[in-house]
């Protein structure tokens, strides 16, 4: 699959997302 | 001696071989009862912590220690008599403690079996109760289920002391959906994912309670089951169970698949098909991913082995005279496939 199908890549995701959810 | 008056340990080390997989030894619980499932649980009596085999029917929980390579010996028997065993939990980093979900239909009960250290009496102690939907045991001494209620759902996580008693409790955020299956996501320590009944992949940050994500799966493949996930190069893959995938001309009828998801847009790509060998018929109907192995009974009452690796079905396992398989599992350490039968037998397979 390339980046092109699955949008942005972050390697951080985990930790950019815990910072985006409701606490 | 390997003798118990109404259990008994079958030895076998012959070199029967079907593809990869070699029979070890084969126990035989001579109740007569319905095996509902079989694990793995590492007990130490004196000192040094051994592999024991767990077996489970509707009443009883038995706990069978290697005596030399083929031959075991059943250590002790927990009796169930209020409520039927559904399933073994098996705790990866825990000594000397067992966990069973126990229920009519579904699972009402979630009980450690344990062993007395000053008078070796066995004890039973229920560490939750209610609708439980899912239970998975996690690393470093943890628990993690859902439960439902009329009107909500909870997810909660129990800690375990080395002793065996639950110290802690934790809620973590509850989707809308009820939450069928669990999976850690390896290469991310507090990281956990769910699948729910509308067929989605749900994200959880176990330290801080937090639901990250929530991903949907796919029409295609409706009810899916997650049981492995692993993140690398910032996407997350997750292999997942099909019991009612429907067969495609492209793919077959698979049992397992691979998707990697992008966590940041929840976008997702099949990345992997497991499916019957060009000849060969059956369905999913249950099975256990470890590592890079994936294996599954099917319909047809065979066991199938896939390495995930290589996207292939790396060995088929026909049904035994006694009757088609009904259980597969892998053991805790080293590559053993534990495979059970409806009249109780469980043979141990070695997997290379």
């Amino acid at each position: 699959c390339s980046e092109s199908d699955l949008g942005p890549i972050s390697l951080n995701w985990f930790e950019e997302l815990s910072l985006e959810a409701p606490p | 001696n390997t003798m118990m008056p109404d259990h008994m340990a079958v030895s076998w080390s012959g070199s029967l071989r079907e593809g990869s997989l070699r029979l070890v030894s084969k126990l035989k619980d001579l109740s007569g009862s319905c095996a509902v499932d079989v694990s793995t649980v590492w007990w130490e009596e004196s000192g040094c912590p051994e592999l024991c085999v767990v077996t489970a029917c509707e009443t009883s929980v038995s706990l069978w220690k290697p005596l030399s390579s083929d031959q075991w010996r059943n250590m002790c028997t927990w009796h169930l008599t209020e409520k039927p065993v559904i399933q073994i939990v098996p705790l990866p980093d825990v000594h000397n403690l067992v966990c069973a979900a126990l229920g009519d239909l579904e699972i009402g009960e979630l009980r450690v079996l344990l062993c007395s250290s000053e008078d070796s009496s066995l004890k039973q102690s229920v560490v939750k109760t209610g609708n439980i939907k899912a239970v998975l045991g996690l690393k470093d001494r943890r628990l993690v289920s859902s439960s439902r209620t009329f009107q909500e759902q909870q997810v909660e996580i129990i800690s375990f002391l080395e002793t065996g008693r639950n110290n802690k409790r934790k809620t973590l955020m509850a989707p809308k959906e009820t939450v069928l299956a669990f999976a850690e996501v390896e290469g991310i320590r507090d990281a956990l994912i769910g699948t729910t009944t509308v067929n989605s992949v749900v994200v959880w940050n176990l330290k801080t309670g937090q639901l990250l994500k929530k991903m949907h799966v796919g029409y295609s493949y409706p009810a899916s089951v997650c049981h492995r996930a692993y993140s690398d190069s910032g996407l997350l893959f997750v292999v997942l169970s099909h019991p009612h995938a429907k067969e495609s001309e492209s793919c077959g009828n698979p049992a397992f698949r691979v998707i990697a998801f992008n966590p940041k847009t929840g976008r997702s790509a099949g990345v992997m098909f497991l499916s019957l060998p060009p000849g060969h018929t059956g369905r999913y109907l249950e099975g256990e991913v470890k590592d890079a192995s994936a294996a599954a009974v099917l319909t047809s009452g065979t066991i199938a082995v896939w390495d995930l690796l290589l996207g292939d079905c790396a060995t088929l396992l026909p049904p035994e005279s006694g009757g088609p398989w009904s259980l597969v599992r892998w053991s805790a350490r080293d590559s053993y496939l534990l495979a059970g039968q409806k009249d109780g037998s469980v043979c141990v397979y070695s997997y290379s």
